[in-house]
């Protein structure tokens, strides 16, 4: 079963056109590798990606180097699965 | 082992529940209301599981119906939750809500609860942000097909992928996935007025287009339905939605759903994209389930009750 320890849900907000391109860029780049939960769409409008936890230090330097805002949708996706998990065990017993 | 729930009754509509489940459910329905609900199996998966359509309806035939389905998206866990309380909602409705009573008098209601039962399997068994479908991919060691690129409207254009390790893969060719492919068949060869999809997460419903700029010719009636869904939707828990077409609301997405039951003369074509705004995106907690799904009945209703009065 595939675990997504580390795993952060960055929300991105792109402030201009040039920061729509970069995070386009930045998701072709590394493609394989960043799950888009919320895609790319206008000024203003978030975009929310997972990233994996060796991928991190990486997106979050390109954000920073690029003044692209962002915060940290959610900490540690692994944990929250934990807990959903628990729940649906509590809820079968 | 914990035994099953042997009646829908005692189905806990507040939790998440696996597709063995689901579909236990389902055949409970069936089996507790055989003069309102039926069990219409429309194809196979990739996998060969049953496409399972609950069919609600009063009697009749060819009788105009309504298209709603849940789960295409196989990580967007809270629409298939919703899709089984909208079935028992339907079952205690009838007879009590007069608008629903109504619907169901003149019209049929197709219910899909797991449209993509592979990608839903899987991500209770492997993967959790699991989203297309299983079908494996020639010549790539990626697996799967977004169902919501691979209808035939706009296929192929912006905003799908042609590389099968894209989330957006759109697959090799239009109403290429047999879990696609299965409603097509179905839809057409059934009297539908509208066609409801339901998606997650951002809180948002839409109408047609995804593929292009060009405005649908009917626009503005399906905007002002929109609004006056959202509003009735909002009236519960006070949930906002944004609304228009796609590519205005989102963005370019090619080969959706809507846009193909649109183009097949299908009026009343929405999608929906349930809670939430951005704190726990597809890992909505269960106890948000109930909540989901009731404000969004209120939309629905807006829905079915203005196709019921404006026939075309």
């Amino acid at each position: 079963k595939e675990t997504f320890n580390g795993h952060q849900v960055l929300r991105l907000v792109p402030k201009s056109d040039g920061h729509l391109s970069l995070i386009k860029d930045l998701h072709n780049m590394i493609e394989q590798e960043l799950d888009i939960w919320r895609e790319v769409s206008d000024v203003g409008f978030p975009v929310d990606i997972r990233v994996p936890v060796h991928q991190l230090k990486m997106v979050k330097r390109y954000l920073k180097a690029y003044d692209i805002q962002f915060s940290t949708m959610i900490k540690d996706l692994q944990v929250l699965l934990d807990e959903e998990q628990k729940a649906m065990e509590s809820a079968l017993a | 082992r914990v035994p099953e729930p042997r009646n829908t009754d005692n189905f806990d509509f507040s939790s998440y529940h696996n597709l063995s489940e689901i579909y236990s459910f389902q055949d409970m329905l069936v089996a507790e209301n055989p003069n309102l609900v039926s069990k219409i199996v429309i194809g196979q998966s990739y996998e060969d599981r049953p496409l399972n359509v609950l069919k609600f309806s009063t009697g009749g035939t060819n009788r105009p119906a309504i298209w709603i389905d849940t789960g295409i998206h196989s990580r967007e866990w809270v629409t298939q939750a919703s899709g089984l309380w909208f079935a028992q909602k339907i079952v205690t409705d009838f007879g009590r809500d007069p608008k629903l009573t109504a619907v169901l008098n003149q019209m049929d209601i197709f219910l899909e609860i797991v449209t993509n039962p592979d990608g839903y399997a899987f991500t209770h068994t492997n993967s959790r942000m699991w989203r297309k479908t299983r079908k494996p991919n020639p010549g790539s060691l990626c697996v799967g097909v977004d169902p919501n690129r691979n209808w035939k409207a706009g296929f192929g254009g912006p905003g799908s992928s042609g590389n099968p390790c894209s989330q957006t893969y759109r697959g090799p060719r239009a109403q290429s996935e047999s879990e696609v492919n299965s409603i097509v068949r179905f839809v057409n060869s059934h009297n539908i007025k509208a066609f409801i999809s339901i998606h997650s997460y951002s809180q948002l419903l839409m109408f047609p287009y995804g593929y292009t700029r060009t405005p649908i010719k009917d626009y503005t009636e399906l905007d002002n339905l929109a609004q006056k869904a959202v509003t009735d939707l909002a009236s519960l828990y006070g949930t906002s939605y944004k609304f228009g077409s796609i590519i205005n609301a989102i963005y370019q997405a090619s080969g959706g759903s809507i846009d193909w039951a649109y183009n097949q003369g299908i009026k009343y074509s929405y999608t929906f994209e349930l809670r939430d705004t951005g704190r726990y995106g597809f890992l909505l907690p269960a106890s948000e389930i109930i909540p989901t799904a009731q404000e969004t009945w209120l939309a629905l209703m807006t829905i079915m009750d203005h196709t019921l009065k404006n026939p075309y």
